[in-house]
């Protein structure tokens, strides 16, 4: 099983290699790689070698062929449509992220429940309300959910998404949601990031 | 080097840990746990054992101890001042997110450069023109900083904060920092999270 670090890395790599290649340059080094993102040589090599061969000793990568197998890797050779759900503060940080669009995620429907955010419209997709998030769904072909409503309603939420046919689900709220073992799932909690940087202080404040 | 993934575990454990602890119950399992997070038993045994001793075999861990002994490796043994950079969606989303305060994590200052955001009052914190960050971050005691501002402004706050003494940047603007190395910085880009689904569903959509 490759760790999900490892995973993390890759999509890191290839944003570098985004920049890289944009810039023109044809060839480059674990080490280049390494330094853009602030890991070690090795640690490049390492994470690439779960892969197979993709550079020539000596020589380097070619920055645009490693980056293709990369978003291949990454499932990201296709674009995704992604619902969102609850276009509170969160929801519509999310909403106007350009990241999301420029890495092949492009949120297709959003859907919430009150009054007073149905029929806005972001980016050109109008804000529906959430009874009809599983006709819509299905028919705009999305593959992934993601849920920024409060954890009252986040289990609701995921029901209706798996009853409509996403096969993943990004969730916000701060609660553990029951999806089916064919559904992935991913909890994002932004204040674990906070404690990787608390565990790295542990040392230098003590 | 104990792997990141396993401190983000680490964290995750935590979490349920206060759960477990506030229904009363004595003593875990590592496979209690594991089915509790979604990971393996021998995982959480792996994860631990970088720590230390902490369980008794056959018996499992006390769990007011096991989760006293991980805040403590976080760093989460006191709280933690924080500044936040730029009132926008995601700025507002993570100034009003009750988990960082569960954490630990208190907002101390908000600033911001838009009339329209100086003023504003949340939780009891008014946001100030953020010419006067190097004045007030030292005065809160504040040790981390977190950045939600467009990336255009990002590098001009990272110099501040660092000249005011933060020990630690949590980055959300999708640019690449330069801050000296006694500085941690960790940067987040929640796309990287769809992009560890899409990894996963490579398997099953192919
Ligand atoms: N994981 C993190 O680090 C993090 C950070 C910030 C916020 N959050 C979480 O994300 C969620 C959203 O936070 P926020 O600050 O945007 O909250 P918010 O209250 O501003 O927004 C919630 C939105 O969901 C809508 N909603 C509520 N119930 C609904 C339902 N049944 N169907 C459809 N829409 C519904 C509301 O109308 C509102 O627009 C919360 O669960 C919060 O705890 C998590
Ligand atoms: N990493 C991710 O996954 C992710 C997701 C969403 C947004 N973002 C990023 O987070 C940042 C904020 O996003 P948003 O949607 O909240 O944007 P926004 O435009 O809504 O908010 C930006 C805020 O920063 C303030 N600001 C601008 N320049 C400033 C300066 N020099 N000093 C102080 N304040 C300043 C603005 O007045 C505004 O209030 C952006 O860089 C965006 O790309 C990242």
């Amino acid at each position: 099983k490759i760790p999900e670090a490892t995973i993390m890395r890759l999509s890191v790599y290839s944003r570098y290699l985004t920049e890289i290649d944009r810039k023109g340059i044809i060839t480059i080094s674990s080490g280049d790689i390494a330094e853009g993102v602030g890991v070690s040589p090795a640690q490049v090599r390492k994470d690439l070698a779960y892969f197979g061969e993709f550079g020539i000793r000596g020589v380097g990568y070619n920055v645009k062929d490693l980056h293709r197998n990369i978003l291949k890797i990454l499932g990201l050779s296709n674009e995704w449509s992604v619902c969102l759900v609850g276009l509170g503060n969160l929801g519509l940080a999310l909403s106007t992220y350009r990241g999301f669009r420029e890495r092949g995620f492009i949120i297709t429907s959003i859907f919430d429940n009150d009054p007073e955010k149905i029929g806005i419209v972001i980016d050109g997709i109008e804000v529906l309300p959430v009874d009809l998030l599983e006709e819509i769904v299905p028919q705009r072909h999305t593959q992934i959910g993601a849920i920024t409503v409060p954890s009252s309603s986040a289990q609701i939420i995921a029901d209706k998404l798996v009853k409509s046919g996403v096969k993943a689900i990004l969730n916000f709220a701060p609660v553990v949601l029951n999806v089916p073992p064919e559904v992935e799932l991913r909890n994002v909690d932004l204040s674990v990031n906070l404690e990787v940087l608390t565990f790295n202080l542990g040392g230098k404040m003590a």
